[in-house]
């Protein structure tokens, strides 16, 4: 019973990471724009991947106020 | 400023890694630049230990996340001496720090710089050329569905959550952008790579950049 729920669960995040796929591919085909699509974090809700791979943090740091690089 | 760069053609940037169900991006970022900062001094690109920081910075949290300027001020303070990961592996675990004494070889982070290039990625360009890979903190939220090509749009700058390292850039096609090495391994993206429109901030990749010096 417990697999079948979590199967259920598994099968949703999958039906919303497409949902979330379709709408960020929406706002660019340039060829070389970004492709969103099913990948190995495809069945993990947001939450779960924030929580799992999305830990790090910044400390503020200074404005670059070095030279300024000619092209 | 050449049009296009990558530290990856010169041989100074280790192969991607795999951080696997632990939050230790921050770990790997900083200890990818020490790897790359030590192929461009004149030695061959080294996979050094991620664990060892994960375990040692103590003002970070091993899995539970960390960050790279935290990490960075850690080592330039104690001057711990990084060890090869053939010494100290990667566990994708917080363990105890292992200890080395002062004579053990290793790697060790003289200084670092930290900025925020916010409207000034062509400087950040320049130092990229002139230090070597950068470490960055950007937002990835929207990375968990990524492929491959060339982010510009939906990636926010207002929430740094994730670490990464700028090995390059490519402004030879129409739309310029860094070439940026992940940690969630080869199957992920571009063979491990995430490509960032240079220009506006994409994804915070300018906020907090570091450098180091060893």
């Amino acid at each position: 019973e417990a697999d079948g729920e979590e199967c259920h669960r598994r099968r949703r995040y999958f039906r919303d990471a497409t949902k979330r796929h379709a709408f960020l591919n929406s706002f660019s085909t340039a060829p070389q724009s970004a492709k969103y699509g099913i990948n190995q974090f495809s069945d993990l809700s947001q939450k779960e991947f924030r929580d799992l791979y999305l830990r790090a943090s910044s400390d503020r740091a200074p404005l670059f106020s070095g030279p300024k690089t000619d092209r | 400023l050449p049009a296009k760069f990558d530290w990856r053609d010169r041989a100074a940037v280790a192969p991607v890694q795999n951080q696997l169900a632990c939050g230790s991006c921050w770990a790997f970022s900083v200890v990818g630049a020490v790897q790359s900062a030590h192929a461009i001094g004149g030695s061959h690109v080294e996979l050094l230990s991620v664990q060892q920081v994960l375990d040692c910075s103590f003002k970070n949290e091993g899995c539970n996340g960390g960050s790279p300027s935290r990490a960075l001020n850690w080592l330039k303070q104690t001057g711990v001496k990084l060890v090869p990961q053939s010494e100290y592996p990667y566990k994708a675990k917080s363990g105890i720090c292992h200890f080395f004494s002062q004579s053990h070889d290793g790697v060790s982070v003289k200084s670092f710089t930290a900025h925020d290039f916010g409207g000034q990625e062509e400087a950040m360009m320049g130092q990229l050329l002139e230090r070597g890979p950068l470490t960055a903190v950007v937002d990835a939220v929207s990375w968990q569905d990524y492929q491959g090509g060339i982010i510009q749009h939906h990636c926010s700058s207002q929430w740094s959550n994730h670490a990464v390292l700028v090995v390059g850039y490519d402004a030879t096609g129409d739309i310029p952008h860094w070439i940026v090495q992940n940690s969630w391994g080869t199957t992920w993206g571009n063979e491990g790579y995430v490509y960032i429109k240079i220009g506006g901030n994409v994804c915070g990749i300018a906020d907090s950049v570091a450098a180091v010096f060893l």
